[in-house]
């Protein structure tokens, strides 16, 4: 059962909250505003009317138990900075924090805060990767080195199957699906037999050198 | 060779219009404000001073040629609703908004917008979900009806090959990874000689309804 704080019940704030109780996790929100405390009482376990920003406050908080913290109290940086500072000091294990620019985000790291983002710079972000990219796979980070990515075979791999061709032992990548390019249309987990075709797309799985290795 | 059209040049669109250009889009920023407009030149094709409520410009940008526009003007829910309208009236392809609130979605949805996307909430949305489920494999759907899970595994599968058991050719699924439970490290693109130990975490790719076969 995972534990959270949200700390700044603004529009964020508020949301994360609402929605990680939605998902069965227990949550302590807290704001210094009486009405926002009260509008999330039905949404949380815990809803407490506070200044953050007060040590003593957050001492008697046992930061420790909890598995992370959310910090998004809106334009006044400097009462993030000094939340996440002492949350750190605490020793909060992770603690995620809503910035208003790049100089926050700065600040933020170097007190403490484990991460930090401008909403609405990664939503652009996210949006302008989706709409150049508008097959999903064909970006998707599955981790540090790890992606999923949609190929168009190299000439020589027409007319082979994916076992001749060696791809899991040889190149170390795995074809999780053929897209036709005329339908569009996704086929996963292609049989070991299965013959590629010069019109088929790949999608594989595999590090990102490896997969430019065979774009190449 | 993408065409898009970013209008309303605030940290949202700037940053949408930057994004794409630097992903090889063909560019067209737009925005009423001379000095926004100026600093997007570097980093757009065509950087325009215009107030895009204006119908005759709109009509003069020949819209039915553009892959998408996005509508990001601002506090002013009345513009975008405008330029919404137009642009649909127009022949746009996509149109996808900014809105400022679930109202102002549903409007701009009525009006002709392809997508309304209140940053703000999806990113709270998103980080909820990350933060419920930090293994982003754990929550990760492909299609319609393929996902990426996590499983432990069946009881029957300990000391067994992948090979051994079939998965793909019998039960339709594909392990793309191991996870190690007490490192937490992922290891992909397991061999098909690897053994499962009962310690592991399989991840696997496949219809929902096979993965919950397994699971059972
Ligand atoms: N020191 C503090 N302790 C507790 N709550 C605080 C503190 N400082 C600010 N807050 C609360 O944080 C919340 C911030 O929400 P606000 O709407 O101002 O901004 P935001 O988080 O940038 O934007 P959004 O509404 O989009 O989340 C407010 O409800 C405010 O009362
Ligand atoms: N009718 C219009 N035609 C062209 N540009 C417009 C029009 N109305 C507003 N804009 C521009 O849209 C931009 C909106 O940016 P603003 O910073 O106000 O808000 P925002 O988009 O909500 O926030 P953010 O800065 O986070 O993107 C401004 O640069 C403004 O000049």
């Amino acid at each position: 059962m995972k534990e959270f704080v949200v700390i700044g019940l603004g529009n964020f704030g508020a949301t994360v909250a609402k929605q990680l109780y939605q998902l069965g996790c227990n949550i302590t929100a807290i704001d210094v505003n009486k009405a926002r405390v009260q509008d999330l009482q039905e949404h949380t376990h815990q809803a407490i009317i506070a200044d953050a920003t007060d040590r003593k406050f957050l001492e008697n908080l046992e930061v420790k138990n909890f598995d992370c913290f959310v910090v998004s109290t809106g334009e006044d940086s400097h009462a993030s900075i000094l939340i996440s500072l002492y949350l750190k000091e605490l020793g909060a294990k992770k603690i995620v924090v809503k910035a208003n620019s790049t100089d926050h985000v700065k600040i933020l790291l170097k007190v403490g805060a484990t991460e930090a983002l401008i909403p609405e710079e990664e939503m652009a972000l996210k949006l302008a990767h989706s709409l150049a990219f508008p097959n999903v796979l064909d970006f998707l980070p599955l981790s540090e080195e790890y992606s999923i990515a949609e190929l168009v075979p190299p000439p020589k791999f027409a007319g082979k199957s994916l076992i001749d061709l060696e791809l899991r032992s040889k190149h170390h990548i795995e074809v999780i699906a053929i897209r036709d390019v005329l339908t569009r249309k996704l086929q996963f987990i292609p049989s070991a037999g299965y013959q590629i075709k010069d019109s088929d797309i790949l999608v594989v799985l595999g590090k990102d050198e490896d997969i430019e290795g065979i774009r190449g």
